[in-house]
């Protein structure tokens, strides 16, 4: 019955508050609307149903195409440790996770840690989280259910020396790729934002083109506090992709369109859920169904 | 700023003679526009946008020669009479020890609340005993043992000889219980006047961990229990507000990282929806970073 519903004014205000809702925000919502009412115009849709398709195709090509991590090859076994290389060459690959608090940076990183060891890859843990309390103990039982190590310094050190550490970790012991967990800042304390800054000067001299990733992990409840998180750290640190985590939630987390559009960083992973296996691929399509419901 | 957006909106329309209702609904689109984009949940917007409308279209606002400031006034009046007006304080049980127990969602800011919540009780006089009832997320113990270590509190994560179960298990729940009803009988024991129990993030929607919260409420019989709520929560805040006033029930919220720049609507719609004050805001990371809430400051805040 809804599908055969007629076009008008009330259909519209119906998506708009979907699209308010699903946190994305009035200037996002009132653009893709305009440009649904100009499509639907021109590809004379006429009922419920076909504005939803629209909106669906609108709201996936606004989220871009699906990006993965961009990683350089993993040297090949028995190559010898990777390290300095140039272009293409197999080297120790640099994964660099930071957000605000609480975000679900941590469980982030053991869920990348779990999908790359499926992918093959050897990774190391770097916990760079030298302020939070206990935030070792907690790296640590993850690292345990991985049945990985990990490299950490006692509270209180820098973590640019826990990075540098990692790294030159990850060399001698043969390992192909480097997952550095950093301890959550709000993106107005430009001291804390400052010192991600030195973190990743740390990795880029230590192997070539690091960190090759650079993810901002966002809260799926957060609302469009988010975009400006997303410009302050793509400011400073030059971001790769996003991971939007509890989205098994009811959040929806449209705030995204809004990062995608502003500053081009798209979402690489969604965190459904607290155990290892817990975060999949971002599927604009599947996501733009999940909104427009 | 609201009062520039509306000041700019009534200078258009005076010029066109005496202002009108329609006029006013113009500005009331500004006022919308403001509360939405600070994360103020849109069904309450609707509601507060139509109670301030109720007032702005008498005289008072279209006979006046400051109309904008007129409006800024009546939409910061019914938003404190929103809020609440006043500081909402806890309350303490007549027959000690009075028992707070902080719920949510993941990564609110439970933990950290728990102890700046005992912090701030101490310095008052207190003598806080916590419990760390949270035996699902790796390391919650480990991390509120830290802090207690840490500030001088005591903190039970359970009996001696306790073995934590694997948080999957079915015995994970029934384990959270003892260490609660343990935690009670110790702090009893040795004449805690005041004991905080941490539990672990969950989701509003997990049928089965609200479930588990009534019955550590149960266990715990609180004479509080704070919703801890991330003052960066979009739209959703109703949802969750909602159910774990629902379903579980609570007598207050502490609205944490108010130190970042989120305007922290999801304050507004969480009043509006449970009609329980905000008792505590989370201003930093640190153990002193907890102070009483103030209504009228958020007022302005969520105005921007
Ligand atoms: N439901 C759900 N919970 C999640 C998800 N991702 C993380 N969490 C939970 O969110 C909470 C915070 O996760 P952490 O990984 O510690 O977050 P963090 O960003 O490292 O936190 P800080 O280091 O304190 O800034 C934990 O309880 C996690 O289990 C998710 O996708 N879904
Ligand atoms: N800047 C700031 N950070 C805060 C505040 N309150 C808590 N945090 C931080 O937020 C993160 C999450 O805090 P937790 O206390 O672990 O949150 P939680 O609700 O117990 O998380 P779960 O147990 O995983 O559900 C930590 O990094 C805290 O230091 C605050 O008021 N300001
Ligand atoms: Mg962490
Ligand atoms: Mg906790």
């Amino acid at each position: 019955l809804t599908r055969n519903r007629p076009i008008d004014a009330s259909l519209y205000e119906e998506l708009a508050d979907t699209l308010i809702l699903g946190d994305t925000g009035v200037a996002v919502t009132t653009s893709v609307l305009d440009e649904l009412q100009t499509r639907a115009g021109l590809a004379g849709a006429t009922d419920a149903g076909a504005l939803r398709e629209l909106l669906v195709e609108i709201l996936s090509e606004r989220l871009g195409p699906a990006e993965e991590l961009r990683l350089p090859p993993a040297p090949a076994a028995g190559d010898g440790p990777p390290g300095h290389a140039q272009g293409d060459a197999p080297r120790t690959a640099v994964v660099m996770v930071v957000g605000v608090n609480g975000t679900g940076k941590t469980t982030t990183v053991a869920r990348l840690a779990h999908r790359l060891l499926g992918e093959g890859r050897k990774p190391l843990i770097v916990q760079a989280d030298t302020f939070r309390a206990a935030a070792t103990e907690q790296a640590l039982v993850w690292a345990q259910r991985l049945g990985l190590d990990l490299v950490h310094h006692r509270p209180g050190s820098d973590p640019a020396a826990v990075a540098f550490d990692g790294v030159r970790a990850a060399v001698a012991r043969g390992r192909d790729v480097v997952l550095v967990d950093t301890a959550g800042r709000l993106h107005t304390k430009t001291g804390l934002v400052e010192e991600l800054r030195k973190v990743r000067r740390v990795l880029a001299r230590e192997v070539e083109g690091a960190p090759h990733e650079t993810l901002l992990v966002i809260d799926g409840t957060a609302g469009l506090n988010s975009l400006e998180q997303a410009r302050v750290f793509d400011e400073a640190l030059d971001l790769t992709g996003i991971v939007i985590t509890k989205m098994d939630g009811t959040a929806r987390g449209g705030v995204v369109i809004a990062i995608r559009e502003a500053l081009g960083v798209p979402v690489k992973f969604v965190g459904v859920g607290e155990r290892l296996d817990d975060l999949v691929p971002f599927d604009a399509e599947a996501y733009a169904r999940e909104m427009v419901g | 700023l609201l009062t520039t957006r509306l000041g700019g909106v009534f200078r258009q329309l005076r010029g066109r003679g005496k202002l009108s209702e329609r006029d006013v609904d113009e500005a009331l689109r500004q006022v919308r526009l403001a509360l939405l984009e600070a994360d103020v949940n849109y069904k309450v917007v609707k509601e507060f946008v139509a109670k301030v409308r109720e007032r702005a279209v008498g005289q008072e606002v279209l006979s006046s020669v400051t109309p904008a400031q007129k409006v800024v006034k009546i939409v910061q009046d019914e938003l404190t009479d929103l809020m609440g007006r006043g500081r909402a304080g806890l309350s303490f049980s007549p027959r000690p020890p009075s028992v707070f127990m902080v719920v949510g969602l993941h990564g609110a800011g439970k933990t950290t609340a728990a102890a700046k919540l005992a912090y701030y009780l101490k310095g008052r006089g207190h003598h806080p005993f916590l419990i760390a009832a949270d035996l699902r997320r790796p390391a919650a113990q480990d991390q509120l043992a830290t802090l207690g270590r840490q500030h001088g509190f005591t903190v039970w994560a359970g009996p001696p000889g306790f073995a934590r179960p694997d948080p999957d298990s079915a015995v994970a729940a029934s384990a959270t219980l003892e260490v609660v009803r343990s935690g009670l009988v110790e702090a009893r024991r040795l004449a805690h006047d005041v004991v905080i129990v941490d539990t672990s993030g969950r989701l509003h929607v997990d049928q089965d961990l609200m479930e588990e919260l009534s019955r550590v409420k149960g266990a715990a019989g609180p004479t509080e229990v704070l919703l801890v709520v991330d003052a960066m929560t979009g739209q959703d805040a109703v949802n969750v507000a909602d159910a774990f006033a629902s379903r579980v029930g609570i007598d207050g919220v502490v609205l944490t990282k108010l130190d970042g720049d989120a305007r922290g609507g999801a304050a507004l719609s969480v009043r509006a929806v449970t009609g329980k004050p905000v008792k505590f805001a989370g201003m930093g990371e640190k153990v002193e970073d907890f102070e009483p809430f103030s209504p009228d400051r958020m007022a302005t805040r969520i105005l921007g």
